[in-house]
C-alpha cells in the first residue's frame, strides 16, 4: 500500500495551497446574499417638492441579494421556502427561487398642500423597509 | 393578430376612457368597483405612487396656495409630530394620524368699532371640507387665529368669543338657515405664541359625523387687554388686526394605508422582536437560536 500511495502522489497534480477560510466562505454563505440596501431620495428629484413640503428627504431602503439555499433559519422564512426552493431544483426550475423581499416596515409623516389649498399632516402605514426575509 | 389589436385598443381605451367606456370593455379588463371607488379615494400621494410616480402632478398640484401663516403653524406641527427624517414619533397624547388646516373658502366681514365694549370683530365664514374622508374620524377641532398685534408680548388678553353655525335646511322650500349658537370666553396669555386655538369640537362633531362637508359659519370675537381673574380693569380695545381664523381638524384616519399607532403597538405586543443577539461563532447557526439574519451572523 505504501508503494501505490506513492504512485497515486506521482500523478495527483500539486494542488496550490489553498486558503481555507476562502474554501469554506462559499458554503458558509453566498456572496451577495439577501440583505436591506440604503436608499435616499428627495422628493425635488420627483419634482413632486411643490406638494410634498416635508419630509425634504426620503429613505425607503430596499432588499436585494440571494436567498441561501438553507433559509429556514436565518430569516425568520417559513419551511415553505425551503420546499419551493427544493421544487425549483429537483423538479421544475419554472417555478421561481425565493425572493429576498421586506419583512417588515416603518410608518412616514408626510405634510402636504391638497388640490383646494388645505394643508394636510398624514402618517402613512408600511413605507419604510426595515427588515428582508426570502419568501 | 387582429384579435390582438382589438384587445390592444381596448386596453389603450381602458387607460384613456373616461368612466362610460368601460362598460364595453371585455370584463377581465374591467377594474372590480371598488378598486375604482378606492382609487378615488386615495390620498395625493398614494395616487401619485399607484400611477408609478410618472404621472406629471402638475395637473394635481394645488391650484391655490396657502396662507403662509397656516403653512408656518403645519410646519410646527410636523416638527413636533415627527422627526427630521420623517418617522412619527411614538408619544403617547397625540392619538391622530392626520390633521387638516382650511382656510376660510369666502367670508363677509362686518367690522364694527365699539371701544366701550372692545374691538368686535365679527365674520361669516365658509370652509369647505371636501378633503375629509368618510374613513377619517374626527377627535378635535379647532379655531386658530393668528395674531398681527402691536400688543406688548407679555400681557395676558381675554376674548369673548360668540360662534353661531349657520345651516342651510334644503328640505324645507324657503330654506331658512338654522343657526346653532354659542358665546364663551376664553383668557390666554400672548407670549411668545402668535396663535390662539379655540376648541369648537362639540360644535362641529355632529356636523362633521353627518357628512356636512360646507360648514358656514358667523365668528364674533371681543377681544380686550387685561386679565379679569385679576379684575384688573379691561383696559380699551387690542387695535390688533385679527386674521380671519383657519380650521384645524385633528382626525383618525381608519384606511388601510394610514397609520396606527394602537395597531403597532398591538403588533410589536404580538411577536416581539427578538433581541438582537449578534451569533457567537459557536452557536450553530441552523439551531433555534440562531434565528436572525445572517447579516448578524456575517457581522
Amino acid at each position: 500500500s505504501r508503494q501505490r500511495r506513492a504512485e497515486n502522489l506521482k500523478e495527483a497534480p500539486a494542488t496550490p495551497p489553498y486558503n481555507l477560510s476562502e474554501y469554506f466562505k462559499q458554503f458558509l454563505f453566498p456572496q451577495n446574499e439577501c440583505e436591506l440596501h440604503n436608499f435616499r431620495l428627495s422628493f425635488s428629484q420627483l419634482k413632486w417638492d411643490k406638494w410634498i413640503i416635508a419630509p425634504h428627504r426620503y429613505s425607503p431602503q430596499y432588499c436585494k441579494g440571494d436567498c441561501p439555499r438553507v433559509v429556514g433559519h436565518r430569516y425568520g422564512s417559513p419551511v415553505h421556502t425551503m420546499v419551493q426552493n427544493i421544487i425549483y431544483e429537483k423538479l421544475d426550475s419554472s417555478v421561481p427561487k425565493p425572493s429576498c423581499v421586506p419583512a417588515e416596515y416603518s410608518p412616514l409623516s408626510v405634510l402636504t398642500i391638497e388640490p383646494d389649498g388645505s394643508i394636510v399632516y398624514k402618517e402613512y402605514e408600511d413605507m419604510i423597509a426595515t427588515k428582508c426575509t426570502c419568501r | 393578430s387582429p384579435h390582438s389589436r382589438v384587445v390592444s385598443d381596448k386596453i389603450s381605451g381602458l387607460l384613456v376612457a373616461p368612466e362610460d367606456n368601460v362598460s364595453e370593455l371585455h370584463p377581465l379588463l374591467r377594474l372590480p368597483k371598488g378598486a375604482r371607488r378606492g382609487y378615488a379615494l386615495l390620498p395625493p400621494l398614494l395616487k401619485v405612487l399607484s400611477d408609478r410616480g410618472d404621472q406629471n402632478w402638475e395637473s394635481e398640484a394645488p391650484r391655490l396656495q396657502p396662507e403662509s401663516r397656516a403653512l408656518r403653524y403645519m410646519k410646527r406641527l410636523y416638527k413636533m409630530s415627527a422627526t427630521k427624517e420623517g418617522i412619527p414619533k411614538a408619544n403617547k397624547s397625540h392619538l391622530y394620524n392626520t390633521v387638516r388646516l382650511f382656510t376660510p373658502c369666502s367670508e363677509c366681514k362686518h367690522r364694527h368699532r365699539d371701544l366701550m365694549k372692545g374691538d368686535v370683530h365679527s365674520v361669516d365664514l365658509l370652509f369647505n371640507l371636501d378633503r375629509v374622508t368618510a374613513l377619517e374620524h374626527l377627535l378635535k377641532s379647532v379655531l386658530l387665529y393668528s395674531f398681527d398685534t402691536s400688543v406688548p408680548i407679555s400681557s395676558s388678553i381675554t376674548c369673548t368669543c360668540h360662534l353661531s353655525v349657520k345651516e342651510h335646511d334644503f328640505s324645507s322650500q324657503v330654506c331658512p338657515s338654522v343657526s346653532h349658537s354659542i358665546a364663551f370666553s376664553l383668557h390666554f396669555e400672548l407670549r411668545k405664541r402668535k396663535w390662539a386655538e379655540i376648541d369648537v369640537t362639540s360644535f362641529l362633531r355632529p356636523l362633521i359625523a353627518t357628512n356636512r362637508r360646507n360648514i358656514h359659519m358667523a365668528v364674533n370675537v371681543t377681544c380686550l387687554m387685561g386679565d379679569p381673574q385679576q379684575n384688573t380693569k379691561l383696559e380699551n380695545a387690542i387695535n390688533m388686526a385679527l386674521v380671519p381664523p383657519s380650521l384645524l381638524l385633528y382626525l383618525n384616519d381608519t384606511s388601510e394605508q394610514a397609520y396606527h399607532r394602537w395597531n403597532s403597538l398591538r403588533h410589536r405586543r404580538k411577536n416581539p422582536v427578538r433581541p438582537r443577539q449578534r451569533n457567537s461563532p459557536l452557536v450553530d447557526p441552523m439551531s433555534d437560536k440562531g434565528k436572525e439574519n445572517s447579516q448578524g451572523k456575517r457581522a
